[in-house]
């Protein structure tokens, strides 16, 4: 029932939500991808690349410089404006940081993560480390800072929103557990599904996915339609956007929904929400696992696909989740060989309740484990985490092409699919080698435990999942009923929004086309006031000029009045009549400083009415009426 | 490798190094921590080139413009590196690689 004249609106089949129908479009709020016709924030953009506040995409040999529009499409496109598509949170504002577009580096991407972090709710990250399954890599020491810095201080003290891309290297065996932008615990990770619920070909299985939105498959089905760039072969509207790049904005556009309706959930209040909301579906490769806590993972769809709906009526009543409590191992020391496969290497580690008491941890959220092992062939480890509960997380998945003979060093896996299970108990680490044959043993150095959650019990699990289901009628979404909200902290910006150079030059010129008119309207009204004056001493008969003495024409204590244009070559004025001052000597410039002459007709150029005063500004002694 | 655009811009000019800092006074100032990073990056013969982001006590330090040959270049690296590693403000230093990142 929602309608837009905007020409693909019928073709975004993931748009369908009745979501729409409540009005609730993201207003006021920001989410950040590139620059584009939408409802644009400067004040929240900026260009790394070319060191300026403008993030306009710049055309580029491979024409892949459309990325940025396109995802900011996905999240804010207009609608109704007759134009492509319609965005999922096109009541929201859009910034864009340009970052991609040339070389860059640790300090760089920790600018990135924290620009305008005041401004921007919302950083939709559809990047990362190359995806060819066999790339170790993720922030480094000023990029992990700043993600943390951003969830601490970013959005008013709420933290700011970090949503990315789990990868597109399903092609290669990757695993998300390999980008520590994905299994970073301060991030939204997002991967894609098509619109017959399956993982797409090019997605990846990870057990740190939070869910999955739409996003394109195989050849014969959608893509996602959205605002394009109109540079070289651009038209401004595509059909085509699809890999994880695609999904993340969705999910982007719609924790904005999230946010209208509750501006002051926490970064871990909205990571919550969409693990209590997202939805299982039915996919037979999914494998997935309901773990104790009664939620459902799979490692190729997170805890399913996100749906506004339910994120949006969950938001409205979330009360925040209680500070963030974690533990950590000691370094736990074991330099064990890792045997072949079906053989493994198993480690445990028990987390007593006196363990917790300090931090009051009871269930979980995040848990992560650092390693460090020597090996010849990285790819053909294999790691899974066993949780007190039981649940497995395949979280160090092998991968064929990774031939790097490093191993890991200090390298974190982590994952989600123990949300709200028990704190307390043992874990297992299983390790084994299922390379084909390998002169050389691998060896477990070490690795250390941590656990991140909150002091809510199972039964506070339990009571929170009946009160969302509760609120999935929609009952509470009307505007009379609203938890209170509060403020959020003043929390001062490195740099504050810096004006674009063209807009700087565009103030210029308009404010010297405003000066000159300004000047020129005075000079005419002045002017004109004066030969109103001079018009009553002439009706008596011949004008008289009074003779001025020169003493009193030096000293300008007598108001001079003149002809305003000669009726001949004003030259030869000059040598007739001394005593006359010519038109031009009053009007130059230099005399109108002075202020004492004024503008006066002459009895016989009544016909020259016509004349501009621009003309006797420029003391144009040819001007004869 | 920042160019001298300040720590949000550009990319490689030359090599940079991020630099943690500590106030020395332990009063962690902004003006404090900003004035020692101007002295220290003079000694190390760098430029400061600004804060990095909203990170507290990190900063940015790039080469004075200007073209230098390869030998220069790995000599200025070793100076460098015996400056930042011997000063006791210096928490923690990184010289500035480039990353490779991916549009998804």
């Amino acid at each position: 029932s929602v309608h837009f004249n905007d020409p693909k609106y019928p073709q975004q089949w993931h748009l369908v939500s009745p979501v729409l129908q409540c009005a609730v479009s993201g207003g006021g709020l920001l989410t950040i991808s590139l620059f584009s016709r939408l409802h644009p924030s400067p004040e929240g953009s900026y260009d790394l690349n070319s060191n300026d506040p403008d993030p306009m995409p710049h055309p580029d040999v491979e024409n892949g410089n459309h990325h940025g529009t396109r995802c900011a499409g996905e999240i804010a496109a207009v609608p109704n404006n007759s134009f492509c598509a319609v965005g999922v949170a096109y009541g929201s504002r859009i910034a864009g940081i340009r970052v991609l577009d040339g070389p860059l580096t640790d300090s760089m991407e920790a600018v990135a993560f924290n620009k305008h972090y005041q401004i921007n709710d919302i950083y939709s990250c559809s990047w990362g480390p190359d995806d060819d399954g066999k790339t170790v890599d993720g922030p480094h020491q000023l990029g992990k800072a700043a993600l943390q810095h951003g969830v601490i201080a970013g959005r008013q003290g709420f933290g700011s929103i970090f949503v990315v891309a789990s990868g597109n290297g399903g092609q290669h065996n990757d695993n998300c557990n390999y980008d520590g932008y994905a299994n970073s615990i301060y991030t939204v990770t997002i991967g894609a599904v098509d619109e017959e619920g399956h993982m797409p070909f090019y997605a990846e299985e990870c057990a740190s996915m939070l869910a999955v939105t739409f996003s394109g498959g195989d050849k014969m089905l959608r893509s996602i339609v959205t605002t394009d760039w109109d540079l070289q072969k651009g038209t401004g509207c595509t059909e085509g956007h699809t890999g994880t790049s695609a999904a993340a904005p969705l999910a982007a556009g719609m924790i904005a929904l999230m946010l209208q309706v509750r501006p002051c959930l926490t970064w871990r209040d909205v990571q919550h929400i969409i693990v209590f909301t997202a939805t299982r579906y039915e996919d037979r490769r999914a494998e997935w696992v309901t773990n104790e806590a009664g939620f459902s993972h799979s490692h190729q769809h997170g805890f399913g696909l996100l749906n506004a709906w339910r994120l949006v009526n969950a938001a409205k009543i979330w009360t925040s989740v209680p500070y963030l409590a974690s533990y950590v191992s000691p370094m736990l020391k074991e330099n064990k060989a890792i045997p072949q496969s079906p053989r493994s290497l198993e480690v445990l580690w028990n987390v007593s309740r006196m363990d917790l008491e300090m931090s009051g941890l009871k269930t979980l959220e995040h848990v992560a484990v650092t390693v460090s092992i020597t090996h010849p062939r990285r790819g053909s480890l294999e790691l899974k985490l066993f949780c007190p509960s039981g649940m497995m997380s395949l979280i160090g998945a092998p991968r064929s092409m990774d031939s790097d003979p490093n191993g890991f060093n200090d390298w974190t896996f982590s994952t989600v699919r123990c949300w709200g299970e028990r704190a307390r108990g043992t874990y297992r680490l299983v390790v084994r080698d299922v390379g084909d044959e390998s002169f050389q043993v691998g060896i477990l150095r070490q690795w250390q435990l941590t656990l991140y959650g909150s002091v809510w019990s199972p039964v506070d699990i339990r009571d929170r999942q009946r009160l969302l289901e509760s609120a999935m009628s929609g009952k509470y979404l009307h505007d009379d009923f609203a938890l209170p909200c509060p403020p959020g902290l003043k929390i001062p910006e490195e740099d504050g929004y810096t004006i674009t150079p063209n807009t700087l030059k565009t103030l210029v010129l308009v404010g010297c086309f405003t000066v000159f008119w300004t000047v020129y309207y005075m000079l005419e009204v002045y002017l004109s006031q004066r030969n109103v004056a001079s018009n009553q001493v002439c009706r008596s008969g011949p004008c008289h000029w009074p003779h001025r003495s020169r003493k009193a024409k030096e000293e300008g204590t007598e108001l001079e009045s003149v002809p305003l244009c000669s009726s001949k070559d004003p030259d030869e004025v000059e040598t007739e009549s001394r005593g006359l001052p010519t038109t031009s000597d009053l009007l130059v410039p230099d005399l109108l400083e002075q202020g004492d002459w004024s503008l006066s007709q002459n009895k016989s150029t009544l016909d020259c009415p016509h004349q501009h005063l621009d003309d006797l500004l420029h003391g144009k002694e040819e001007q004869i009426c | 490798l920042a160019g001298t655009g300040g720590p949000d811009g550009q990319g490689p000019g030359g090599p940079s190094w991020a630099v943690h800092l500590e106030s020395l006074k332990g009063d962690g100032e902004e003006e404090t921590l900003e004035q020692q990073a101007d002295a220290l990056a003079q000694a190390a013969g760098l430029v400061n080139a600004g804060r990095i982001g909203e990170l507290q006590g990190h900063y940015l330090f790039v080469q004075p413009a200007g073209h230098r040959p390869a030998l220069e270049v790995e000599a200025i690296r070793q100076q460098v590196e015996a400056v930042l590693a011997g000063h006791e403000a210096v928490r923690w230093h990184s010289e500035q690689r480039l990353l490779r990142r991916a549009k998804r």
